[in-house]
Order: structure tokens, then sequence, then C-alpha cells
């Protein structure tokens, strides 16, 4: 059974812990801050008020039993840095840490850690795609060429079906999936009628999935 | 043309605007602090240093034309629910706003905010995804039970085909496209070998995913 140890219980660290113990797993939540331990005593199985940038604390802690360790320090740079040094020492094999900016980054590459997040950057990012493609509503990069996008269906589509509008041939991307209402088709039917607000989910190249959307939709 | 203004230059804020000016949009970019405004001077088209707790000073600004605005306030809550409600009074069309956690969230909802984000929360949960679910590179959640995740090809599965995996008849998920070194395959051929270290793009029920992870990964 795997041991995680989260260090910094800001609102990224916060959310690991609770997911982990919402998924049945066994948490060590970290704060300097009383308060902030306090707050997850319920979503925890154990928890610790210790400054991390002490490395005696760290030892006393029994830090390296753990394979997983998430770092959410945030503003503090130094600490976070600081603590991934101590734990890469501990020979922690996987320690994932929250990064501040792109110095930040690098540092944290060149001190071994595992992995590395930029949590607002990304959504930043993700959100000005779907302030400038706003019949998009969820998506995932394959590449910088191809991705898997939800669009939204329109009253343009409403009541045709995926034969009828001929998408492959008009567009050359593939429709994967349609969400109804209650349900997710995986095998969607090719003459079955879309209604305006089931969700069509495609696959294609970026340039002609926009094309579907300005074109079709 | 579409016009964006951002309020609040930290990560994420800073973060919207220069992926919107990367794309050719034109942005305003408004903080109250100098040092942040200056800093996305060369990615925004014009910037503006103001308190935007201020109604004045956004009447002034001008901010009614926008039709998308961003806030991005992190810290001061309130200057966040200010800034939204007067942003709704002035008819902006699309207000999307940054929350600091779930009460900040309902106040936003209640006072109209279009669409509303937690970034640190929602990668703090795909973290303890990933932690837990090692071969999954990336995914995109369909519902509650059904998801499109990238899982990364182990030795297990290096050299045989598709076919001979007969992934579909032995657990019920699909694979949609294979992404090899250097391209994304969106008709995977089924005879051909697939290799350690390509990417399997697959869609399916999510205990179905999990079974072919541990089975077959
Ligand atoms: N040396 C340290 N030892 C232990 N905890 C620390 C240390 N330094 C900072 N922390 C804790 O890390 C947590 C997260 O840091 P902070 O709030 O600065 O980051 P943040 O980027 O705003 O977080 P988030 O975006 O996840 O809300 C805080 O609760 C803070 O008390
Ligand atoms: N009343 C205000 N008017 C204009 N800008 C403001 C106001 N209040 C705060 N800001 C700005 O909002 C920006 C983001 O706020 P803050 O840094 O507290 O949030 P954060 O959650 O840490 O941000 P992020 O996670 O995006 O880095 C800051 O640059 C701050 O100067």
């Amino acid at each position: 059974k795997k041991q995680f140890a989260i260090i910094g219980l800001g609102r990224f660290g916060s959310s690991v812990c609770r997911e982990l113990h919402h998924m049945g797993h066994e948490v060590l939540a970290i704060d300097k801050n009383e308060k902030k331990v306090d707050a997850l005593s319920d979503v925890a199985t154990h928890t610790l008020v210790a400054d991390v940038t002490d490395e005696t604390a760290l030892q006393r802690i029994g830090i390296r039993n753990f394979e997983h360790v998430i770092v959410g320090i945030g503003e503090d740079i130094q600490a976070s840095i600081l603590a991934t040094l101590h734990l890469k020492d501990f020979d922690v094999p996987k320690v994932w840490v929250k990064a501040q900016n792109n110095y930040h980054h690098k540092v944290l590459e060149k001190i071994g850690a595992d992995r590395i997040f930029h949590p607002e950057h990304d959504m930043g990012y993700r959100i000005a795609e779907f302030l400038t493609s706003e019949k998009v509503l969820d998506y995932i990069d394959l590449s910088s060429d191809y991705s898997i996008v939800e669009m939204l269906a329109t009253d343009k589509i409403n009541n045709k079906s995926l034969v009828e509008l001929d998408i492959r041939a008009k567009y050359g991307c593939t429709v994967i999936a349609i969400k109804k209402t209650n349900k997710v088709d995986v095998t969607p039917n090719p003459t079955e009628k879309i209604n305006k607000g089931d969700i069509l989910v495609m696959i294609g190249n970026k340039k002609d999935l926009r094309r579907f959307q300005d074109g079709a939709l």
C-alpha cells in the first residue's frame, strides 16, 4: 500500500490530500502553520506541524519511508527548493513539486524533482483556449497538432445524424463519443439524430477541429 | 474582433494574458500593483494601474465595452467579489472569475459570475489521480463513469499489435489513437506492432480502463 506525504497545505496541497483520502489512501499532511494542519485533521491519516526546511525535523518524521512526497509550498520559493533538496538527499523515490515560476522550475529540475506542476499557469493557458473557442467545453492536447475536444452541438446541427453531417469527409475529424443528457455513448450510431445540447467528443488535427467548429456549429 | 480585459495579474491572470496575446488577440491588463502591470507591458495591447474595487475607476476605463473580463484576484476575496459585482452591474456579458474556496465560489455564483475556476484545487485533484494511476499520463473525464486516458505502453505489450492484444474483447475499452515518438496516429493500424514507450489514447468505462492498466500494462 502506497504512502503519501503532502508538504504545504495551501489550496493545491490540501486538494491533493482530500482527494487521496477520498480514494482510500494513507496521507501524512505537513505544514508549519498549525491552523492549516488542523483544518485537514479529518482527511489526513496523520498530521504534523513542522518547518520542512529543517532537515532534522524531516528526518525525525521518517520522511525517507515515503514513496511519494508532494511539495505544495508556494510563495516561499527558497523553502520549496530546500525541502525538495532534503527529500532527494533522503532518497525519496518520487518528489512532485508545485512551482511558482520558470526560475523555480529550472532549479527544481536541477535538484532532481521528479515532476513539476504549474496549476495557475496551466489553467490560465487553458482559459485563453476556452475564451477563443467558445464552443469547446473541454479538451486534451495529444500533441502540438492533434487534440481531442468536447464541443456543444448547436441549433445548426440539431436533428442531423453523423451520416448526414459527413464530418470525416468534410472536415477530416472524427466523432469518438456523444454525451447525451444522461449517458455517454462511446459507440455512436451513425444514423441516430444529434440533439442541440448534446456534446460531441471529437479527435483530429487542431486546424480541422476549428474548421468544424466555425463551419458546422 | 473580441476584446479581453484581465484584472489581477498573478500567475493565473498573467498566464491568460500571455496566451491571448500569443494567439493574436487584444488584451487590456489591469492590476493595482504597478510592477505587475509593467511586467506584462510587452504582452498586453494596453495596460492600466487601477484598483478595481473603485467603481468610478472601472467606469473611466470603459470596462463596459469589453465582451470578456477575467478576474484573477486571489487572496483578497472581497476585492474579487466587489469587482465581479461592478462588472455585472456594467452589463459585461462574460465575467470569468478565479475562486479561492467554496465560500468565494458560492458568492460569485449568486452575483452572476459566468464561469468560475479553481486552478490549484483542480490540479491537486488531478495529481491525486496521477499518483494513484502511475501509467496514466493524462486524462479527460467524460462523465463520472467514462474517460479518455493516455497510457504509456510498457515492456509487457512491446511488439504486440492491437489485434493480438484484443483489448476491446478482453477489457471493453477502445484505443482511439497511438502517439509514437514523432507523430500521432488517429487511425491506428490493428496489425501494426506497438512499441514500449508509445502512448495509447483510450476511451472507455473507468473501471475497464483500470483493469486494462493493471492487467495488460
Ligand atoms: N518551510 C515550510 N514548512 C512547512 N510548510 C510550509 C513552509 N513554508 C510554507 N509552508 C506552507 O505551505 C503552504 C502553501 O504555501 P502558500 O500559501 O505560500 O502557497 P500558495 O501558492 O498560495 O498555495 P496554493 O496556491 O496551493 O493555495 C502554506 O500553508 C504554508 O504554511
Ligand atoms: N483591488 C484590486 N485591483 C486590482 N488588482 C488587484 C486588486 N486586488 C488584488 N489585485 C491583484 O491581483 C493579483 C493576484 O492576486 P494574488 O497574488 O493575491 O492572487 P493569487 O491567488 O496568489 O494569484 P495566482 O495564484 O494567480 O498567482 C495581484 O497582482 C494583485 O495586485
